[in-house]
């Protein structure tokens, strides 16, 4: 299912922005 | 709870910089030389978290997408 692939997908880059605003927040490098 | 409606709060105000109550398109670009996600990315994110697809994050839209980065990560 191309959808799921793409929900998929997207999960990915909304974790990586939440985890880069969390790294941003902590100050870590 | 409280801590992550704190965050929430934070994060949406490091994107709403100037404050409006919401976050458009080019919040999220800005966040580009801040953050590692490229400007496609970012507009990924945002289209994801906006919902109702409207052209604005509210802070609603934005702390559900939250918490399903949260909780609602599914297990593969």
């Amino acid at each position: 299912d191309p959808n799921m692939k793409a929900g998929a997908a997207n999960e990915g880059v909304l974790a990586n922005f939440f985890n880069s605003l969390l790294s941003k927040k902590t100050g870590a490098p | 709870q409280n801590t992550i409606l704190e965050k929430t709060h934070e994060f949406f105000q490091m994107c709403d910089i100037e404050n409006k109550g919401f976050i458009n398109r080019r919040d999220m670009q800005r966040l580009n030389g801040e953050l590692p996600l490229s400007a496609d990315e970012l507009e990924n994110v945002f289209d994801t978290l906006d919902s109702d697809s409207n052209g604005y994050l509210t802070l609603s839209e934005f702390s559900s997408g939250f918490s399903e980065f949260l909780f609602g990560r599914k297990i593969s």
